[in-house]
């Protein structure tokens, strides 16, 4: 909340949309506006009735640079939009950065959800520090019910619940990176960088910083699915390939690479795989190992054909490991399979697990 | 030596967030190479917030953040 926890002292509160971005047809600012503003009423005893003219408690503009309150806008990205909290004259008013791309979708900054934010400003809502709340300060698209717990609570905090509806799921919080409990999706090497996937988040390891940086997946690739299955790097061709269902995306660097996504059976595998557990690609032998339930594929990236014999069980051929794989990476020789909440450092040499460690020791736990 | 300008942008970007969103008071930033105590506080106290290694220094994970697209209004305090 704000100091004094602004809030409105009454629940019916009105708005009135003052201008329209020319980014987007007028009714589908007017549909974003609505949707953001039904996202709290959901919730609360408040509502919303729109105004047409004259003043309103919450007047929404599109401006930019300065835009007549002495809080002036930067120009593309950077600062997208603000609000005031709840109060006479410029309290509640919501302001958008008409230099940004308005769009419905992932393309650009979603109106909807940048105006979910901002209008838990004009009601009383401050940051949180939850990275998967609706009220965290940095922009990324999600799909899916926008509020966390800690929006809810913080919003009931200021109005109580809503007494006509039921109690709603919230979005689940952030993966905690220690939870000893904690499994992995997938895990791939990027250039000396080592990303762990969990959920609609990732972990960013760098070799020379101890603490790893988490990252929702959207705010650096919208276009990926918010849930990622397996993923690995072939570094001679400097490319990381991400596997969500039956389709697959190329990384070049932090880059989609264009032509992107395809079909995973484009690399041979059968129809009925429908996805990929783990894939870790072998510098030393060129091959991709590509793990699905209890057997894996050895896919050849030289001649981007699937090696003949395949598939084989996992657990003949890697003794000592668990049936199945979460996530997979290779480094000097060792694979590192991570399943549940164990991780096996392998010797790809001697065939044989030489250490078993916990999962989440990779994260600085 | 004359100032790497990327160093002098990461300087400047740093100063000009702080003091919109930690209300870092105008004039006490101190000077590229020796930030001031208000300065390295004010850092700390966002990399508090944004869950960051809490170093006091600008580091590529803290600068990233600083790049990122958010909201205007503060992390701190009242915005009026």
């Amino acid at each position: 909340h704000f100091p004094r926890d602004l809030k409105w002292q009454t629940n019916d509160v009105t708005f009135r949309i003052v201008n329209y971005t020319p980014d987007l047809e007028k009714s589908d600012v007017d549909r974003a506006i609505r949707r953001a503003l039904n996202v709290w009423s959901d919730v609360t005893p408040l509502t919303f009735k729109k105004l047409h003219k004259g003043i309103a408690d919450i007047m929404i503009s599109f401006g930019s640079r300065e835009h007549g309150d002495h809080n002036p806008f930067d120009g593309p990205d950077g600062l997208l939009a603000h609000a005031y909290p709840p109060g006479e004259g410029i309290g509640g008013d919501t302001h958008f950065d008409e230099d940004e791309h308005w769009s419905k979708d992932s393309s650009t900054y979603n109106l909807f959800i940048v105006a979910a934010h901002e209008l838990g400003h004009a009601l009383g809502m401050s940051h949180s520090t939850e990275p998967s709340a609706l009220m965290y300060p940095v922009y990324s698209y999600s799909t899916g019910y926008p509020l966390s717990e800690d929006d809810v609570e913080g919003i009931q905090a200021l109005y109580g619940p809503n007494p006509n509806s039921r109690k709603v799921k919230p979005k689940p919080d952030a993966p905690d990176k220690c939870d000893p409990m904690l499994t992995f999706d997938a895990a791939t090497e990027l250039r000396g960088e080592t990303l762990v996937f969990k959920d609609r988040f990732y972990w960013r390891l760098h070799p020379q910083i101890p603490e790893p940086e988490q990252v929702l997946i959207k705010s650096t690739w919208p276009s990926i699915p918010n849930k990622v299955d397996a993923a690995y790097e072939n570094p001679e061709k400097d490319l990381v390939i991400i596997f969500s269902g039956i389709k697959m995306w190329a990384l070049n660097g932090y880059n989609l690479v264009d032509g992107y996504p395809k079909y995973i059976h484009r690399l041979g595998l059968p129809k009925s795989i429908r996805k990929i557990d783990a894939a870790v690609h072998i510098g030393d032998t060129g091959k991709t190992l590509l793990f699905t339930d209890e057997e894996y594929w050895s896919y050849d990236e030289a001649t981007g054909t699937m090696d003949r014999g395949y598939p084989r069980s996992i657990e003949k051929d890697f003794p000592g490991m668990n049936d199945e794989v979460d996530a997979a990476v290779y480094h000097y020789g060792f694979l590192y399979f991570f399943h549940e909440h164990v991780q096996y450092e392998y010797s790809y040499n001697s065939r044989k697990v030489m250490r078993i460690l916990r999962t989440n020791s990779i994260l600085n736990c | 030596g004359p100032v790497p300008s990327e160093d002098l942008d990461d300087w400047l970007l740093a100063e000009k967030y702080l003091r919109h969103f930690y209300d870092l008071p105008v004039g006490l930033q101190g000077r590229r190479g020796e930030p001031s105590g208000h300065f390295t506080a004010k850092i700390k106290e966002m990399q508090r917030f944004f869950k960051l290694k809490v170093t006091g220094n600008l580091d590529e994970n803290t600068l990233d953040l600083m790049k990122e697209p958010r909201c205007g209004v503060p992390d701190v305090g009242e915005y009026n």
